[in-house]
């Protein structure tokens, strides 16, 4: 499996539609502080299930909205798009028991000013739940050891033995 | 699945214990299960001895010498069990240029098997990169990506992604 | 002591909102009391928006936003009430080259009141230093101060201090 | 005051005697990641009466002590000692009811295996309680906005409301 594209539109500071495309190996984000580098993190933890405001820097789910800006009028949803080449079939999406056709996969979050929230793969309709068994025993999961949050580096080695432990049997 | 998780384990720990030497350029590492006889609930203690020094405590460890650490431990997961995408927010703020250089070489050997989205401010790591991607503020509060080339960036970086005014 | 601590938080109030400007160039930024009734107990908020950007709560600032907020209040309160000395380890490491040299300038307007220790891996805060100290572990796990001088710092630097072998 | 010299024996990696001199300005210490700098900064705290072994990132007092290395044995003492130029009154300590003479103070430390401590002002032993008590008020006292160690810069503004009260009130 591998990832192909990420867009952002309303997410945080991200008020108009932004995609990135990515190729093999490493693709690096630069630019100076506070220009919404983290954010896109927050993006793909997001639209990946992610379900703590906290963990997203915010005190609501809210907060991910574009709330405006000295030039800018809020916006009234948040959307992001992953989007990547299942063509090795690494990814097993099922909504209702169905499978989605096709070598391409991808998975949409959408939140609006009224709360209401969308999740949708390949465009269908879907549950929180599809979205989450279909990263289930990935390593993408929510426990990812393969997602570093600045500044969080060190504490994996601070974790708890819990929190360890959890990270551990996720990669088993 | 108690077989599953001691058979991972012990792969993580071999990767840990060679993989912390590489990134430190000797010492030792090790990982152990606190309670052995209660495999599936255990805690898991980390030792890591940095050449030349006595084994102590990790929190008596640096700033630099933790953050390697972890990474060495992310990185024996990773190997044990390959995930696809691995996101990376600067992991490198607290390393010196040998260190920084140390991790960048153990980046490029998991490059083949994982794509990576890596953040920082690092030159030399921004040099690993395929793709470079800039993500400005010139519109004050909203931000845009704009693409960069290599050469341009340092100093002309700063200068190109700035906001206006 | 209410009249006291009163008058303290005035001074480190209109402090913090002149130096944060300074700091990030404009925005607006400042402190209240959760509970102006009971002033000898009551908490402290604390307000931060940066230029261009709609007030939003602290925990949403970027790593170098954060870094920056916080020395705007820690030198407000310095400059209210200066102690002799000041030891600020590795403040800087989250802060890109513009706002290094913000908080360079800033620190430098502070050096006729106090003595700073400073630890820092950026050449551009070594370089507003009289005095540069270099530690080393030539011998394994033992450190020395070594003297270095600043044209020799920089890429030398990590030479003239890195471990033997 | 004036902060003139910092002395280190036997503390952390520093196994040996080392001397840092003060000037007016800024002093920066530079070096590889595991030298020794943030030591220097728990060697201020822990002369100036530190307490806490958990906030010079160890478990226990003793692990102050030089603990060796691969070419050294442990040391039995760990010593630091601050030197201050208080030609303008601004420290002033008392032991017993008596004051120090001279415009230099000194201020010592040691623990020693034995988990037998000393503190000392200018060579004359002392209480905790009399080093404590001079420092109060000054700034540099425990609470100090003055001593921002490695990784804590923002934490400032992630303390809890009584943290933050207790710097504001140092600072009153
Ligand atoms: N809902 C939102 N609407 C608009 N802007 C937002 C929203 N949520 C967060 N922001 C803004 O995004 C900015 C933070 O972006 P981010 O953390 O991605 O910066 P960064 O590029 O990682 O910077 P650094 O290099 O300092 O870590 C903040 O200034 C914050 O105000
Ligand atoms: N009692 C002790 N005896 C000997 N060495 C010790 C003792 N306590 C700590 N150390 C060593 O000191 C080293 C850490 O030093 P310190 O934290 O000062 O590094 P640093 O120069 O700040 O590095 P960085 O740039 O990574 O922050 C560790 O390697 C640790 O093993
Ligand atoms: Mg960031
Ligand atoms: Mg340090």
């Amino acid at each position: 499996m591998k990832l192909k594209k990420l867009i952002l539109a309303g997410f945080k500071s991200f008020a108009d539609r932004t995609e990135f495309d990515f190729d093999d190996g490493i693709s690096c984000v630069v630019g100076p502080n506070g220009c919404g580098k983290s954010n896109i993190v927050d993006a793909v933890k997001w639209v990946m299930g992610e379900q703590s405001a906290k963990s997203l820097r915010g005190s609501e789910m809210m907060d991910v909205i574009f709330s405006g800006s000295s030039t800018r009028k809020p916006s009234g949803m948040a959307e992001v798009t992953l989007v990547f080449d299942n063509s090795s079939g690494f990814l097993q999406p099922e909504i209702d028991g169905e499978k989605p056709d096709g070598t391409t996969i991808s998975v949409t979050r959408r939140l609006y000013r009224n709360s209401q929230s969308d999740y949708l793969i390949n465009k269908t309709p879907c549950r929180l739940k599809d979205v989450r068994e279909m990263f289930m025993d990935t390593g993408l999961g929510r426990d990812a050891y393969s997602m570093i949050e600045q500044g969080r580096v060190s504490a994996f080695l601070q974790a708890s033995d819990d929190e360890r432990r959890a990270i551990f049997d996720e990669a088993a | 699945s108690r077989e599953l998780f001691l058979a991972s384990f012990e792969k993580i720990r071999k990767n840990f214990q060679e993989l912390f030497r590489k990134l430190f350029g000797g010492g030792k590492a090790d990982i152990f299960l606190t309670d052995p006889q209660d495999v599936l609930s255990s805690g898991i203690e980390i030792y890591a001895r940095p050449p030349g020094k006595e084994l102590r405590s990790l929190t008596l460890l640096s700033g630099g010498e933790k953050t390697m650490t972890a990474l060495a431990m992310l990185f024996s997961i990773f190997k044990s069990r390959p995930s696809p995408f691995c996101l990376l927010d600067e992991v490198d703020a607290a390393l010196d240029e040998n260190n920084n250089e140390r991790f960048n070489r153990l980046l490029a050997e998991f490059v083949p098997t994982s794509q990576f989205l890596i953040i920082s401010h690092a030159k030399r790591t921004m040099s690993m990169a395929n793709v470079l991607y800039g993500v400005t503020m010139q519109e004050p509060g909203v931000s845009k990506r704009i693409s960069v080339r290599f050469e341009d960036a340092g100093k002309k970086l700063d200068e190109q992604l700035e906001p206006v005014g």
